[in-house]
């Protein structure tokens, strides 16, 4: 089972952080300031609900440092292009049943927390991408938000999403028998995009329920209190992780009926 | 006694919030998201230390907010200097002894935290404007990055002021026959720089002291706890404020006696 996750968005928001703690991997962190847009992969494998999964981590160090960015997004554009080209040779080659699928079939963008909204070159990119690829926006470092300035942030991007029509992952409508657990889940992450996370891979101490002394987890230690991430009253992380994890093959599937089809019928058009 | 300070960084960093905590002020929030770069300058009366005080903050609304910043700088060194060339017209008229000083006393450098060091739009612009004003390099929303994230981040700023040659404002040295105490707030002063501050005008609920009920101090509340304005081991914010009320005299003799002069010099030898 190959997976290929793109991160986009500026330099020091969390991106490897965020990578590190969805999929216990060890991305490193990255050499920061260098402003040349650089495209990354990893592959790490990695299990998750008994599935063994070969996950490909595309990371766009540089993406929007430097002071003139206008340039910045082609090679991104051509990377996602180049997987569908590539498939697409594959797919009319002798090969057809050991094709690799290099395809990026989900793309997390990461949106300043300190704007108050969408800026020009969030605008700009979402543009380009949202009919190439499955887009989950995504706001970082949410730990320096109150939950009412969260609120506020997250209606104006919505509102901006729908304004400039740009289009982003949405989950398959529910089906009639699917189970209550289920549909409760879904409501939940529709109400939650933009997904307002936080990360983290240092272990904090907490009091443990029942005074057992204290356990390690996930977190970030401030002098004023310890923020967890897997405590869902902190922020979106699990959210964002269950869906993820629930909706790898919605997100292929997505990817190669729609996006892949997209590239194919435009590109034969032609 | 007229005083101006000016703020320049990206929107959404907290300048006006930063302002109004600093000053009791009550600036507006910006309309966000505009980028075409806007100076605005507002006038209050404020009193200080029984001095009173009329403060002049200029604004610089859209700083380094579109896609290609190279042009964004020529209004902010264009406003300084025009103050520099209306302070000289004034000093050689008719009317020497009333002239309404509206030099930029202090210029406030707003660094993006989420960064881990400065961007090449911050090198730049400082590089334009270290030898016209004094800059005093702030790290802003200091609640996002835990103290050992902090001290990274001041000693990577520190080295790359170092690198490129940028000056910011350095405190007079100390006289011998200063007092103790103000001799160990000039050192805490040195170490602090770049400030790593937050500010709030919204009131939080603490217990105080001895169970006697609850306060309402300066503050931002979250889940996992509330961070205060007013306690140094949050924040540099307390230690900022010392340092620009108690050297407002000397910001402004910085600015007549050397980047005033520079300016004269280089005007009158052209
Ligand atoms: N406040 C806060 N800081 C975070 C969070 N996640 C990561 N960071 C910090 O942000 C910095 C940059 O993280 P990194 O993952 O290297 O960013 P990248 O350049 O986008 O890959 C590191 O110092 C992290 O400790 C978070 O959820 N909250
Ligand atoms: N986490 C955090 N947020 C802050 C702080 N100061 C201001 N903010 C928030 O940042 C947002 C932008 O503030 P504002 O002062 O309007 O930014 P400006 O555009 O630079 O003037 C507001 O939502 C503030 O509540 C702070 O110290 N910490």
């Amino acid at each position: 089972f190959d997976f290929t996750l793109m991160v986009v968005g500026q330099s020091g928001l969390g991106k490897s952080t965020l990578i590190n703690t969805l999929f216990l991997t060890d991305l490193p962190a990255k050499k920061k300031g260098n402003q040349k847009l650089k495209i990354e992969s990893s592959t790490v494998e990695i299990e998750e609900r008994g599935v063994k999964l070969r996950l490909s981590v595309v990371d766009t160090v540089g993406f929007g440092d430097s002071i003139n960015n206008q340039e910045g997004f082609q090679p991104i554009i051509k990377y996602i292009d180049d997987q569908f080209e590539k498939y697409l040779r594959d797919e009319s080659g002798l090969n057809r049943r050991n094709i690799h699928d290099s395809r990026v079939h989900c793309l997390l963008y990461f949106i300043d927390p300190s704007g108050h909204c969408l800026k020009p070159i969030d605008i700009q990119f979402l543009k380009e991408v949202h009919n190439r690829v499955n887009v989950i926006p995504i706001i970082p470092k949410a730990d320096m938000l109150t939950i009412n300035e969260r609120q506020t942030m997250k209606k104006m991007i919505r509102q901006q999403l729908i304004e400039n029509k740009i289009s982003i992952y949405d989950l398959p409508p529910c089906e009639p028998d699917d189970d209550d657990s289920y549909k409760k889940l879904c409501k939940r992450i529709k109400d939650a995009v933009p997904f307002a996370v936080i990360a983290s891979m240092d272990k904090v101490p907490i009091a443990s329920a029942a005074g057992k002394g204290t356990g390690l987890v996930r977190g970030r230690t401030y002098p004023w209190g310890t923020v967890l991430v897997d405590d869902e009253k902190h922020s979106d992380f699990v959210i964002l992780k269950k869906l993820i994890i629930t909706h790898l093959q919605d997100l292929q599937d997505v990817t190669h009926t729609v996006h892949y089809e997209n590239y194919r019928s435009k590109k034969l058009s032609n």
